[in-house]
């Protein structure tokens, strides 16, 4: 006998009688042990069953166990009136072990119709955190937090304990929290049971610049205090909060602070008792928003998009001008315009101005003119006209024309057309008459 | 001009001076042409070299002429054969100048002939230049523009006028063609005459002149029964632009 290596248990397979499709032989006894890796539990389902029914399964059967407990005993098919059929439930083994055995006798009357069994098994996922350990009444698996995962399970603890070395039990540790989750809870030790005295611990809420963390803490609220002349003090035990840049803020009593808006990106909670006295603690909800920027107000000749109600860090405005306006930011032009709200409350660049456009000096024509007939500076909607010198040219198509300062600062005709008119020389009509010199006939 | 009047500044815009070696006249018909007489430019032989065509135009006073216009180009017409002094057959050329010419009153062209262009008898046109003119009963060379208005002459009246000089002996007539027209009164005493040569014959139809005919020849100036002849400006209409739009 050679020692074959331990093969690595399989996530699924199938089982068959002997001889399937064909039916099975007689004086059969088989037996198959399935096995799925620990943390799961195998789900058997039968596709087709057909053993000699027979009242309890008395001849031919086939016995599904989970170590000595016999999960089920079945022969017949889904049609006989006797025997007992799995039907379409599968079986679901309490672990990670299934054990089936096959059996059949000598005489087999319809031998010849009875094809014995098809069935295929996989390994289900155990949620250990949920369902009792097989076995085991020795309590919750996990002392305070216990996920679920693929064939096994993790232990971790609440903030202000850390788990034990065995994986399974917490201790108290609270010291070196940091949370920088957008939103979250925290609570003292043990909270709402009293924890052990003098503890110490840290809580650390750190979120990027830009953020602003707001405490809201919980109705149950016990710190104890100490009444003094000027009123109750946090002496012996307290929860500081501190905000950089600010003086810190101790809370003690049976009041709960509600809601604290930090206004600050970071916010640091000490929490200490000394030995004596009892507080039971305190819980809170944090959560964020972004640091908000002010309006940034209209422009003349320009609009501001997106309109808001507020605009926070992060929010991007865009200004475009109105048609026939240019931005112009510190007297340069600009093609675009945008600016972010930044963490610091500000916009990033000041919003810039639309400036009216201009199609520069009108290109001046040969032997012809120019003249405005309305706006000035060369600026968006200015009217020129041209014209020729006459009588001594005339223009080509006989009519001086009228060029306006369009959008895209082009001088353009009514008929969309920037390419300037044709003077052309007048011929054969000079401006003073010989007829008129002379009146002798 | 022989029986005219002296030209008042502005009156003919598109008179031009053309001096080389000797007096001739011109017209403007675009910014940068003149049409003249091929008689003008050849009048010792081959086309002068440019530099030596002097160009002047907007003074109806010869004493008054500002620096003369450079001439760029001369294009004669390649039909004009006059070796022998008596063939003024497609008589005929164009000036291409080196710069181009603004036009104001005292400059202005003349127009060429219309499609429909007809040279009826009888029609009266106005033929002007810095020639011969006459005063009293002397001959004398005039520094001031003048003009005289002669009608179209029926061209076989015109034909039997030379005819009728040859009769008399006188060969030495040059040929009369298609090419040409004459103008003039039968009784004389109003004609163009020598210096004139080159200078429109203009006619006036709808408050326009256009060019009809280019002073061309004739046999004496102002006679009876004789008349001036010019080139038929007509018949080169497509000549003069193809010679423009290639030059």
């Amino acid at each position: 006998c050679w020692l074959l290596p331990r093969s690595k248990p399989l996530m699924y397979g199938e089982v068959q009688s002997p001889e399937y499709p064909q039916p099975y032989p007689p004086n059969l006894e088989q037996r198959w042990d399935l096995s799925v890796p620990d943390g799961y539990q195998i789900q058997l389902t039968f596709t087709h069953m057909d053993i000699e029914a027979s009242a309890s399964c008395y001849y031919d059967f086939l016995t599904v166990l989970y170590g000595e407990r016999v999960l089920g005993r079945f022969c017949g098919n889904e049609n006989s009136a006797d025997g007992h059929h799995p039907g379409d439930q599968p079986i679901l083994s309490p672990g990670n072990r299934l054990t089936l055995i096959f059996k059949t006798d000598n005489s087999n009357p319809e031998r010849q119709n009875n094809v014995g069994f098809s069935a295929y098994y996989q390994a289900i996922d155990i949620d250990e955190c949920s369902a009792a350990t097989p076995g085991d009444s020795s309590g919750p698996l996990c002392d305070q937090i216990c996920l679920n995962t693929l064939g096994s399970f993790l232990c971790t603890c609440h903030h202000g304990y850390k788990l034990h070395s065995d994986q399974r039990t917490c201790t108290l540790s609270c010291v070196g929290g940091v949370f920088n989750e957008a939103e979250g809870t925290l609570f003292s030790p043990g909270y709402p049971v009293s924890p052990p005295h003098a503890i110490s611990c840290q809580y650390i809420i750190s979120l990027q610049p830009g953020f602003i963390v707001s405490l809201n803490f919980s109705d149950n609220f016990q710190i104890e205090s100490v009444d003094t002349e000027q009123g109750p003090v946090c002496l012996y035990h307290w929860l500081q909060v501190t905000v950089p840049d600010r003086d810190p803020m101790k809370l003690c009593g049976t009041t709960s602070p509600g809601v604290i808006v930090t206004n600050s990106n970071t916010v640091t909670l000490d929490y200490h008792t000394d030995d004596d006295g009892l507080s039971r603690g305190w819980s809170l909800e944090y959560s964020t928003h972004r640091v908000r920027c002010p309006l940034p107000g209209s422009i003349a000749k320009g609009r501001v998009t997106p309109i808001l109600a507020a605009y926070f860090y992060r929010d991007y405005i865009y200004v475009r001008c109105d048609q026939g306006y240019k931005l112009m930011m510190d007297g340069e032009e600009i093609e675009s315009f945008s600016t972010m709200c930044q963490s610091n409350g500000h916009w990033h660049l000041p919003l810039p101005e639309c400036h009216i456009i201009d199609c520069g000096k009108p290109e001046s024509l040969l032997n012809g003119k120019v003249d405005f007939l309305s706006g000035s500076d060369n600026q968006y909607h200015s009217v020129v006209q041209y014209s020729c010198n006459e009588p001594f040219y005339a223009p080509l198509g006989h009519e001086n024309v009228n060029y306006t300062c369009d959008a895209d600062r082009k001088w353009r005709s009514d008929n969309n057309i920037h390419v300037l008119p044709t003077c052309l020389p007048v011929c054969g009509r000079p401006t003073r008459s010989l007829s008129s010199t002379s009146y002798q006939r | 001009i022989i029986g005219g009047s002296s030209a008042p500044a502005d009156t003919i815009p598109w008179q031009v001076l053309v001096n080389v070696n000797g007096r001739g006249g011109g017209m403007v018909i675009a910014d940068r042409w003149i049409m003249t007489a091929a008689h003008v430019l050849t009048r010792y032989g081959d086309p002068p070299p440019t530099s030596s065509v002097q160009i002047h135009m907007g003074r109806t006073d010869i004493q008054t002429l500002p620096t003369p216009l450079s001439v760029a180009s001369i294009h004669i017409h390649p039909g004009y054969n006059n070796s022998d002094g008596l063939n003024y057959n497609n008589d005929i050329a164009l000036i291409k100048l080196q710069e181009v010419v603004t036009f104001r009153a005292s400059i202005m062209p003349l127009c060429l002939p219309p499609q429909d262009a007809a040279y009826h008898t009888g029609t009266m046109g106005m033929v002007s230049g810095f020639g011969i003119t006459d005063e009293g009963n002397k001959r004398i060379l005039t520094n001031m523009l003048k003009y005289v208005h002669i009608p179209v002459v029926d061209q076989q009246v015109c034909s039997q006028t030379f005819a009728k000089m040859k009769q008399q002996g006188n060969n030495l007539i040059p040929h009369l063609t298609d090419n040409m027209f004459c103008a003039g009164v039968p009784e004389g005493k109003k004609d163009s005459c020598q210096g004139d040569s080159g200078s429109a014959y203009a006619i006036e139809e709808n408050s326009q002149f256009w060019a009809a005919g280019i002073v061309s020849w004739g046999v004496e100036c102002g006679k009876k029964g004789k008349y001036g002849v010019y080139t038929k400006v007509a018949n080169y209409v497509d000549w003069v632009q193809k010679t423009m739009q290639e030059n």
